[in-house]
């Protein structure tokens, strides 16, 4: 493993973590998107399909589990929490995400690197990954005020997409044979998405504003 | 290629 990666899988680790804290201390998930967080428990769901059939070391086999965990967990509290629900921005949410799913489906089974179950269902997963963000996007960009944690959790996720990518340009060049494509597309795909993202998060940064993403 | 090192990352 090498330190990309590792930093990676870090921020994708705190980026859960910070929603987890903001869903379970202060008791609210407004400005989070419940289609994009359904959307992540189905990735993690189809592409963790191998968790107890493939070891490959303690540390993936933890982190799959934490995040197969926080994802349904993450789920659980904005549908069914008493108090969490409440704060859900219901009527913002409206990205028809069932759309995302069915074209990923289609291009898992004809594009993947093996015709199996479980190879067109790890290729569904990055298809979905790449654009599971997108509700959570659309949402940010209707709410007015967009608070710290919501903020940072995005940032973090975008931040876990590009350190990915370094990741990969250092295993092209230190692992032989090591050539992706499938992976490495969905991911560029998936990065490029939070440009914007990036751009208006480090103007605020910047000019000590609250974030505010143009319509 | 994907048989040689599986799906090794998360």
């Amino acid at each position: 493993m090498n330190i990309f990666r590792l930093a990676g899988d870090m921020t994708h680790l705190f980026s859960v973590l910070v929603l987890l804290l903001k869903i379970h201390t202060i008791k609210s998930c407004a400005g989070v998107s419940l289609k994009t967080q359904e959307l992540y428990a189905l990735v993690f769901a189809a592409r963790y399909l191998d968790i107890f059939t493939n070891y490959i070391s303690l540390y993936n086999t933890v982190m799959k589990l934490i995040f197969l965990g926080s994802s349904f967990s993450i789920v659980w509290y904005m549908r069914y929490h008493k108090i969490v629900r409440r704060s859900y921005d219901k009527d913002q949410d409206t990205f028809r995400h069932y759309f995302l799913i069915l074209p990923c489906l289609l291009l898992a089974l004809l594009i993947n690197e093996k015709f199996t179950f479980k190879e067109v269902m790890w290729t569904f997963s990055l298809y979905l990954e790449a654009v599971a963000i997108l509700p959570q996007l659309v949402l940010l960009q209707r709410t007015r005020n967009i608070d710290n944690l919501t903020g940072q959790y995005v940032f973090l996720l975008g931040a876990y997409r590009a350190l990915y990518i370094l990741n990969w340009v250092y295993r092209y060049f230190t692992e032989p044979h090591f050539v992706h494509w499938i992976t490495w597309v969905s991911g560029l795909v998936q990065t490029l998405l939070y440009a914007d993202f990036f751009y208006y998060y480090f103007q605020s940064w910047k000019n000590n504003q609250k974030l505010h993403l143009p319509a | 290629y994907l048989d040689d090192y599986g799906h090794d990352e998360l």
